[in-house]
């Protein structure tokens, strides 16, 4: 209705600004939980060499996950939203005032921990990343058909766990796949297993995002 | 604004029908796959002798949940919202009419696995119960600090897990103390533990829901 459409002006807005600027952007949504943060600590660690990356974190409250981000990036926004349920397009614009955009190449923006309404709000991102995470429970794609369908790319995290849970992974792939043929799906662990030689797994993450 | 006040109107009378029929109504609060249906799972099957209970199942799509409940119960509704982030007091009101309200002591009303948007919508219930997990972290109740405010009863799930993942259990529950010192917290899980003799840690559930 008129929010959305207000919104999606300034998400043009925002893109347009992007593609100015020469900069990839990602919007990555996923459960409270999930491993959001997790997974960009290890990136910017392993990858803040070969990239320049900037991040917005979004939170009701707390300035917790743009601290541990600062600890590895100098281009870290956090908002807090108070109790809205997701960023909006005039949030990011107003982050992004105080980022040097020209010396980006990558901004990751993580969304409010919200499997649902993020969705269906444009920020003018190059894509959506949706993620789960194997403690979720592997009924989770199919019960947010919205996130499987908006999403470029789709992360399963917490991979070093699957011994420990109960987790269909040929069920999780499959509702993937039936719900949207064209989105890849990466699965992942910032934690170690034995049979990783790196310590984690994220090899599969870095590949795409470096493509 | 005039959702909201509408939302209240229905959610009032749906207090009033519940009051009537000498119902105990609990709106059961937690992020996607913190654990909500594995609970009732288990406390349909081990107090369904003792107390009669119904269940209203919300997701955004699939009966899973549902299916998962009336294994152990005659009386459950699953309601599928589409793209609805929350279950509203409206919806509440078309599935109590499927239920024999008078045959009930509590009727429990599963959300939408989500953290934020549930806790701004009454649906006429006695209370509300947030819900977490110890695999999504222990910032969580500092980052959503409306539902701690809200909720007479704070759950942490699947603490069978906890030596198994980064967890500080003093800190979580200073975040709980001190955004909420009226608040209960029960730390439970439905998988076993050695230290557990019942096979699973529920007592302190069952006991206040008996109370
Ligand atoms: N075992 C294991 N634990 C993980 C992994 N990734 C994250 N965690 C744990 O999961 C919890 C949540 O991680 P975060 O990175 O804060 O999750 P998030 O998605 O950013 O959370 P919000 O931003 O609050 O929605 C923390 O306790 C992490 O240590 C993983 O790959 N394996
Ligand atoms: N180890 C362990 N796993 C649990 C526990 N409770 C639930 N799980 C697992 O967590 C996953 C999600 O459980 P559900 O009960 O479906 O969670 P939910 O909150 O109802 O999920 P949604 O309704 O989809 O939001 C499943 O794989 C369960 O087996 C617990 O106490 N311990
Ligand atoms: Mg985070
Ligand atoms: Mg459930
Ligand atoms: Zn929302
Ligand atoms: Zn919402």
């Amino acid at each position: 209705e008129n929010v959305l459409r207000l919104n999606d002006e300034i998400a043009a807005l925002n893109r347009a600004q992007f593609r100015q600027a020469g900069v990839f952007v990602i919007d990555l949504i996923g459960a409270p939980g999930c491993g959001k943060t997790s997974v960009l600590e290890a990136t910017l660690r392993r990858l803040g060499n070969c990239l320049k990356f900037g991040v917005l974190a979004g939170d009701l409250a707390t300035s917790r996950d743009g601290e541990r981000l600062a600890r590895w990036c100098d281009q870290v926004v956090q908002i807090n939203t108070g109790n809205g349920c997701h960023l909006d397009a005039n949030q990011v614009r107003q982050a992004i005032g105080r980022l040097r955009l020209e010396d980006l190449d990558v901004l990751v923006i993580e969304n409010v921990g919200n499997l649902i309404c993020p969705v269906s709000f444009d920020l003018g991102q190059a894509v959506k990343v949706g993620m789960f995470s194997v403690t979720e429970g592997d009924d989770k794609a199919a019960k947010h058909p919205g996130l499987v369908h908006a999403a470029a790319l789709l992360l399963l995290s917490k991979m070093d766990l699957l011994a420990h849970v109960k987790f269909d992974l040929v069920r999780f792939r499959q509702d993937v796949q039936s719900l949207n043929p064209g989105a890849t799906l990466l699965e992942i662990s910032v934690a170690p297993r034995e049979d990783w030689p790196q310590g984690d797994h994220l090899d599969p993450w870095f590949t795409w995002l470096k493509t």
